[in-house]
């Protein structure tokens, strides 16, 4: 008997695959001396140029730019450290023991210590550790996405949405893409399942990561631009 | 709304969205 022909990936996915957007780079300022302040203002500039390319990148995901204006900010409001977090450990599976928080911008464990940023790198290096356990790496193109896409739709009843029934009808989408995902994996049937699972260690990174940022803006040493803080504050 | 200025900002200068 022939084998079953795959199911075709779903018109989400595909479309996901065009408009993933270009990467972006830390640019540390030369001019800054070595240390926490400039490893912070590093990071906190990376974020929200990011934070602009993940709502852009977001209005692309079909049935997303259909739901009202409110409920588009709550959705983002409540996964962008999710997704931020998320893109940081797809580009740190390669390495060893490094967050790669932009290409040019890869840190390992003693210049995390030396430039403040070690909770960090504390708290994200379990989630790379569980991903490469995963064997993410092969799938990394379509899984990434596929996750970004989940986390930007969380339970509606856990939050603030005007429009449930509209949120519910994106979020059943974006799971019948994650199951046309596992179709593409016979040799793993659960794999969209083992997926979801690294939802909750992910969601517990991401909150230690709104703290630790929340605490360098309530100390006011580090400049941070207007979207990034917005979106801080919204947490 | 007004809190989230740049986000709502963001969103509403939309590039055409994708109807699939």
């Amino acid at each position: 008997m022939a084998p079953p022909a795959k199911k075709p990936l779903t018109k989400i996915v595909s479309h996901l695959l065009v408009v993933e957007p270009e990467k972006i780079y830390a640019m540390p300022d030369p001019t800054m001396p070595d240390g926490d302040i400039k490893a912070l203002t590093t990071l906190c500039d990376l974020a929200d140029r990011e934070l602009v390319v993940i709502i852009g990148w977001a209005k692309h995901i079909p049935g997303f730019s259909t739901l009202s204006l409110a409920d588009q900010m709550s959705l983002l409001q409540s996964a962008w450290m999710e997704i931020l977090v998320l893109s940081i450990v797809f580009r740190s599976l390669p390495c060893e023991d490094e967050i790669v928080y932009a290409e040019d911008y890869v840190v390992d464990e003693e210049q995390a210590r030396v430039s403040g940023l070690l909770d960090l790198h504390v708290a994200i290096l379990p989630l790379v550790r569980r991903y490469k356990k995963l064997r993410m790496e092969k799938e990394e193109f379509l899984s990434n996405r596929l996750m970004k896409c989940s986390l930007l739709c969380p339970s509606p009843d856990s939050m603030h949405i005007e429009n449930i029934e509209a949120v519910q009808r994106l979020q059943d989408s974006l799971h019948e893409a994650l199951q046309d995902f596992e179709g593409q994996h016979p040799e793993d049937p659960r794999r969209a399942g083992k997926l979801l699972m690294t939802l909750p260690l992910l969601r517990q990174t991401a909150t230690k990561a709104v703290q630790h940022f929340y605490s360098i803006k309530m100390q006011g040493k580090v400049p941070m631009h207007k979207l990034f803080l917005e979106m801080l504050e919204a947490k | 709304k007004e809190k989230h200025k740049i986000l709502h900002q963001l969103l509403q200068n939309s590039t055409s969205p994708v109807d699939l």
